[in-house]
């Protein structure tokens, strides 16, 4: 099995082969790395549980690879995600033409707001949280992306997981508490600032 | 000095402070791991890093927890953010209160598009990136936040890093090649999607 470290830098590596001329058709672990900001020895370990070993002075081979990946991360399959909360986060998320790059597409938006019900968001129509359970099984939604405040993530997320959903992405400032078998990745704007606050604070000091 | 993975969980641990009821004067390791996600021991390593050692059997002291940690994390000053790009993604940022909670604000918003220069989003003016070396300045901008297109995104950092910027949040899905001295964080939604994705696909066969 995969170490969790190796598998988020996976994407990454993706990224890279993704940003390569057609005609460059090897590449060897001290490009990848050098563009992923890794080093050489990591790349070739995470590879290797790909079971990619490179040609030794030749590199890998790019096409090849890149289908080895795909298929690890399971992105053969076009992958259906809700967003709920249609608000300033929700619409950004909604309207976001790199979804389809890694072949995610968006099948549902809800919100509470009945004002919002029924406006469109590049093409979807904004449902009310009464048609969740019914749309996330005909639309066959796989991940749940949650963008209300923090105060409704939780019970949000109880409701995607008992409609079955068991990956969720989690937008609101707050810890949510699911069963062992869901996963949850949460992005942190003001987590990601403190840490870089915590930097500009420590270099001065330094 | 303060190891990374201790950094990246102080926000957490300050987040969970700030949750709790005014009259909640003490909180125990159990309690921070037990809604941080984290375990008590590890929770007890990293306030020790703030050299804060709770009372056998008593806990840490809220008040003076959340003290050292705002300022272990330099958020005493008040943060100075600027947004570059103000299309689909920077303008919920720049809408987004939530910014003010933790002491930052956002001084400034640019983008190259001349129809949307002038317009103005949450009393901010969009300003063209002309001006970017000036306001930086005059307005102390200490992080540059880039939700620009990835093509565009790592001109955009060697301008913010030349005008004395030592601060990078990237948006943009793209690896940026920055001096040593300055911090950057990525926050890539594809990588996250990417990463649920791997878990719904092993799961499904394991
Ligand atoms: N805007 C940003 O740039 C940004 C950045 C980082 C994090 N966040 C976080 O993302 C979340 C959304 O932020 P925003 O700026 O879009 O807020 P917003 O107020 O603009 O939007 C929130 C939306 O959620 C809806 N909502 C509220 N309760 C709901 C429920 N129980 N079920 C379904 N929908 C519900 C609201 O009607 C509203 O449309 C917040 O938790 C915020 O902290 C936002
Ligand atoms: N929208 C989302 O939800 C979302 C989610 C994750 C990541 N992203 C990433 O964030 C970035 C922005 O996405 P978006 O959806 O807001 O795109 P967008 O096209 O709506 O906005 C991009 C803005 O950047 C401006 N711009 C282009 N080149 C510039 C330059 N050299 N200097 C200054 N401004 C410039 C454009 O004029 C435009 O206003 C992209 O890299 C995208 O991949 C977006």
């Amino acid at each position: 099995s995969i170490p969790p470290a190796t598998v988020s830098r996976l994407p990454l590596y993706l990224r890279v082969l993704g940003e390569m001329p057609k005609a460059h058709a090897m590449i060897s672990s001290e490009q990848l790395a050098n563009v992923a900001g890794a080093n050489s020895a990591q790349v070739r370990k995470d590879l290797s549980y790909l079971g990619s070993y490179g040609v030794r002075g030749v590199g890998y081979d790019t096409v090849q690879l890149r289908t080895q990946i795909e298929m690890a991360l399971g992105l053969s399959a076009d992958l259906v995600v809700a967003i709920i909360g249609a608000g300033n986060l929700g619409s950004a998320l909604a309207n976001y033409k790199g979804f389809n790059d890694w072949g995610f597409s968006v099948g549902a938006l809800f919100d509470v707001d009945a004002a919002k019900v029924g406006s469109q968001i590049d093409g979807l129509a904004v449902q009310p949280m009464s048609r969740l359970e019914d749309l996330v099984a005909s639309a066959g939604v796989m991940i749940g992306v949650i963008a209300t405040p923090a105060g409704a993530a939780q019970e949000v997320a109880d409701r995607l997981v008992s409609a079955g959903v068991t990956s969720i992405l989690n937008f609101a400032p707050t810890v949510l508490r699911v069963p062992e078998e869901v996963q949850v990745r949460r992005v942190d704007l003001s987590t990601e600032l403190q840490i870089l606050s915590f930097h500009l604070h420590s270099g001065r000091r330094s």
